[in-house]
């Protein structure tokens, strides 16, 4: 049985917002650690890894492994109906046709439950083994999505390039061209809003700006992102929960 | 011309 209590609802909805736009359907499937998600989008360039650990949980408790088969746009609607302070609890039995959704005001006053139908969802699980890359950068996530929402308006394509020095968002496109160029920097005060530039060999790789768009989504899960880089390699973007992880693997464009 | 890659082809299955 599965039973996994949320201080604030907000952490799930945060998780469901940021990947629904992605994927449709995925398998949220729980361990004893807590829960994850490995879902591939339908044009087969995003992967995402999720990692809600057990410790994100007030409460929890997975006595053995479940797998709930969910659509999220329907999880959406349901998860949409709590407040962001309520507690979120999560109840499945093993082997489910539905999993139960439990929102309690913090006064306890109130009480909503909702039942969502499960499906059995076929899924391959793809092997992320431990990738080497040439270059990290960490970034404010908000100064991130900013500058994706705004190259994109420019060109499909985003050019991604890093030197020692600093890294260089570009785009150009039909109209004209645009590019912001981030120095690393140190900020003692708000540690978050630093800018940090790991590099190893230079990167110059370009990737589809939808999406990056859509990978920005993650933005409100965390303060900062994690952006690491290998040539020819798919480009992984990190948000990190309070125990665990939204990753997104992004597939580079090429030249033909 | 940019071609966008496929992300399956860089994981194995397992």
């Amino acid at each position: 049985m599965l039973e996994g209590k949320f201080e604030e609802s907000s952490l799930m909805k945060k998780v469901v917002d940021a990947i629904k736009d992605s994927v449709k359907l995925c398998n949220f499937n729980c361990t004893e650690h807590g829960v994850t998600v490995q879902a591939v989008d339908d044009s087969r360039v995003l992967l995402i890894s999720l990692l809600i650990g057990e410790a994100s949980f007030e409460e929890y408790r997975c006595d053995r492994n479940i797998t709930l088969g969910i659509d999220l746009e329907s999880f959406n609607k349901i998860i949409k109906n709590g407040n962001s302070s309520d507690f979120l609890t999560l109840i499945a039995e093993d082997s489910p046709d539905n999993v139960l959704i439990i929102f309690e005001d913090k006064k306890k006053d109130r009480v909503s439950e909702y039942s969502l139908k499960l499906m059995d969802l076929d899924s391959d699980f793809l092997q992320i083994d431990d990738m080497e890359f040439d270059a990290t950068i960490t970034m404010p996530s908000s100064e991130f999505a900013k500058i994706t929402r705004d190259l994109k308006t420019l060109s499909e394509s985003l050019q991604i390039i890093v030197t020692k020095e600093n890294v260089k968002f570009s785009s150009d496109g039909d109209f004209g061209t645009g590019n912001v160029v981030l120095k690393g920097f140190v900020d003692m005060d708000k540690p978050d809003e630093s800018i940090k530039i790991d590099m190893a060999r230079p990167i110059n790789l370009t990737f589809g700006a939808k999406y990056i768009a859509d990978i920005v989504k993650g933005t409100s899960l965390s303060e900062s992102v994690t952006i690491k880089l290998a040539d020819k390699s798919p480009a992984l973007f990190e948000y990190k929960l309070p125990s665990g992880f939204l990753r997104f693997y992004l597939a580079p464009k090429f030249d033909e | 011309n940019l071609k966008q890659s496929n992300i399956t082809n860089f994981f194995a299955k397992s």
